[in-house]
């Protein structure tokens, strides 16, 4: 009998894993989607009192288009992550502090 | 800058109230 010799392990499946891979790993917990986390973690690292301009998000995020963005701060207003602060154009993180 | 705090606020209750 030959047990199988087979050891040619050729890499089961990492073929297209570094295409799509990346958008998973955007996310990471809580079930945002690539584009909420995004917005989240800016709106996380700006440290300025009043918050983080949507002027500054959109010349920040120019690949999203300026209603994908509003459409995110909606949804992650609505959840709590973030909130409006001097005016409904800048926003801070709840996580912030 | 009552408003803000405010939003705060309920931003953080929303907040608790999701991840309960």
């Amino acid at each position: 009998r030959k047990s199988t010799m087979s050891t040619s392990v050729k890499m089961p499946q990492s073929v297209s894993a570094s295409g799509m891979g990346d958008m998973e790993s955007y996310g990471g917990a809580r079930g945002l989607s690539p584009d909420q986390s995004q917005v989240l973690n800016l709106i996380k690292s700006c440290n300025v009192a009043e918050g983080l301009s949507l002027q500054l998000l959109k010349t920040q995020l120019h690949n999203m288009n300026p209603t994908t963005i509003k459409q995110v701060l909606d949804f992650l207003s609505s959840e709590g992550h973030i909130y409006s602060t001097v005016d409904d154009d800048h926003f801070k993180s709840t996580d912030a502090d | 800058l009552e408003r803000i705090r405010r939003n705060k606020e309920a931003a953080l209750q929303r907040l608790a109230a999701r991840s309960v």
